[in-house]
């Protein structure tokens, strides 16, 4: 199981559809400061709903990471895994700002389906938000300066 | 509930003396604030660099404390292991010779899990099996600059 | 009191503008949350990297919001100029290029003021007149391990 | 103004007394992790009582800064500041951990004095607590993490 493709289309400072292929194994991710490459990570914990949008870095909820730059006031995010099998499956979520404030749909396999869906499927795989697979920007630093009861608290939510 | 939990933390602790001797040629361990009742207590590192001895946590430099908690991050991922692991600048406290025994590691636990690394630190690239540009158009757009190989 | 606040913010806001400038190659200011009674509000930045719009602070990137916070230790410095400076890997979250600019600042800073700067980064070490070494010996005990001068 | 010579004995990881000649201009401190740099700059925190010594990274007080190396059970730092005429004076700070826990002695040029005397000194010359000349490690990260209230407060402090 890896993520095959990432889909990213009008999320943060991804103002149009792009595709990013992945593959297995160790790949880096480098460029200039303020290029997009925590927002490539982002995108990943956006689409499968592993973080809050605060914890995405947009103070107002989600609204903020539909990209300013253009007026489309939606965005989508899709996630292709694949197994060395070749079977797939792929989970998406798509925002639109309406006038009652933000609208998250969300799809399995271009299905519409619920988000416990989505989590109950993420399980199976030990990926889950307290499963510290994504190590945002300074998530390290925050093991050592935390509480000791803090971080007793990664084993309660792993045990 | 409590058999659980000891269950978790003495599987993780072992899988965090290995890899915290790897990673720092030194030797630590997890530690149970109130071993008798876990949940009235916290969890704290005890652990020396290289042939340091009693280093409080507190003291540790910030390579060393990053050290350290990437210890515990592998622990973890030893005990319950996901499909792929996203990393962003992880080594960002780390000397040279540090970032190039990390990525060592990472390249080890890249056989079996898919890992996909921000960094800015050059032993780290050097070590990746690809690497993905990431660049800024006009206004702050982002654009994917590229997919480079590393020949073999 | 407000008066001697609004003095001293408006002459550091004046020093901000030219060095994010100069450090971002983007425009930005500080901001008051309450101009008429500032003590009842807060400080923030409105600036904007290179030729983006509309930034807000939380969602900028890690180098960008060190470049910020750097440029309003500067704004600060000129206009209370201490006669020495100390600063610990500011340059962390930086990438190369931005390194290098940082370093020529600091450089031209220290022509009226001392500047002691730890760093990892090679742009960083190789701006300084002179760098300090420092190793461990046995057991982590710190030793001094030369002073090397730049040759002109 | 600068600092010409930092005397530190038995302070954190400096187990012995050691002379750091410093010189004006542009001076870069590189080595690996967890070799002292920061224990260096914190040893100037400490000699002119700039911070407290819980944010010198030591939980038990001024009692964690003196170095575990031995049993000395006390600590100096000595600061000697020069200006382009070759005037200097000195300021110094020595702990001695005793039965009733930690004492600490100030001098200047040598001379027992307090640590009033200490701060109007080093103010003559714009360095106090709220100065911003010194940044620790993370406390450039700190200025964009913090409150716009806590942001304020330190323009308060300046002016
Ligand atoms: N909703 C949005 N619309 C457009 N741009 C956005 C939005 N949210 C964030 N951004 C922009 O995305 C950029 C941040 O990108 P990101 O954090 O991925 O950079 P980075 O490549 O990780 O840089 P660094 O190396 O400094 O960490 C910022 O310039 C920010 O202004
Ligand atoms: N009282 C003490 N006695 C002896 N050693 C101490 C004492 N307090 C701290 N140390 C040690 O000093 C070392 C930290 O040094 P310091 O923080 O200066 O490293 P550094 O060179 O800045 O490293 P990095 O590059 O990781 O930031 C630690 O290994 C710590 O255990
Ligand atoms: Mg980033
Ligand atoms: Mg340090």
């Amino acid at each position: 199981m890896y993520i095959k493709e990432l889909e990213i289309d009008n999320f943060k400072s991804f103002a149009s559809k792009v595709n990013i292929p992945l593959m297995q194994g160790f790949t880096a991710v480098s460029g200039p400061n303020g290029s997009g490459k925590s927002n490539i990570i982002d995108s990943i914990l956006f689409a499968l709903s592993l973080r809050t949008a605060r914890s995405l870095r947009s103070e107002q909820g989600v609204a903020d990471l539909i990209s300013n730059h253009n007026k489309r006031n939606e965005a989508s995010v899709k996630v292709v895994f694949a197994n060395d099998n070749g079977e797939e499956f792929s989970i998406r979520r798509y925002v639109k700002k309406g006038k009652n404030g933000v609208q998250s749909n969300y799809y399995y396999n271009d299905k519409p389906c619920s988000l416990t869906q989505i989590h109950l499927e993420l399980e199976k795989y030990n990926i889950s938000p307290n499963s510290y697979n994504v190590m945002m920007q300074g998530d390290v630093t925050e093991i050592t300066r935390c509480s000791a009861i803090e971080r007793r608290k990664i084993i309660d939510e792993i045990a | 509930k409590k058999e659980t939990f000891l269950e978790a933390y003495h599987a993780i602790n072992n899988n965090f003396k290995e890899v915290f001797e790897q990673i720092s040629q030194g030797s630590g361990s997890l530690s149970l604030e109130n071993e008798e009742d876990p949940f009235s207590g916290g969890l704290t590192f005890v652990a020396n660099i290289r042939d340091k001895r009693n280093q409080k946590l507190a003291g540790m430099s910030g390579g060393e404390k990053s050290l350290t908690a990437l210890a515990f991050v592998f622990a973890i991922q030893k005990y319950l292991p996901a499909p792929f692991y996203a990393f962003d600048e992880v080594d960002m406290h780390l000397d040279g010779p540090n970032v190039e025994k990390l990525a060592q590691i990472i390249t080890n636990q890249s056989k079996t899990a898919q890992f996909i690394v921000v960094s800015l630190r050059k032993p780290m690239l050097d070590n990746a099996d690809r690497m993905i540009g990431v660049t800024q158009k006009d206004k702050g757009v982002t654009k994917i600059s590229g997919i480079k190989i590393k020949d073999e």
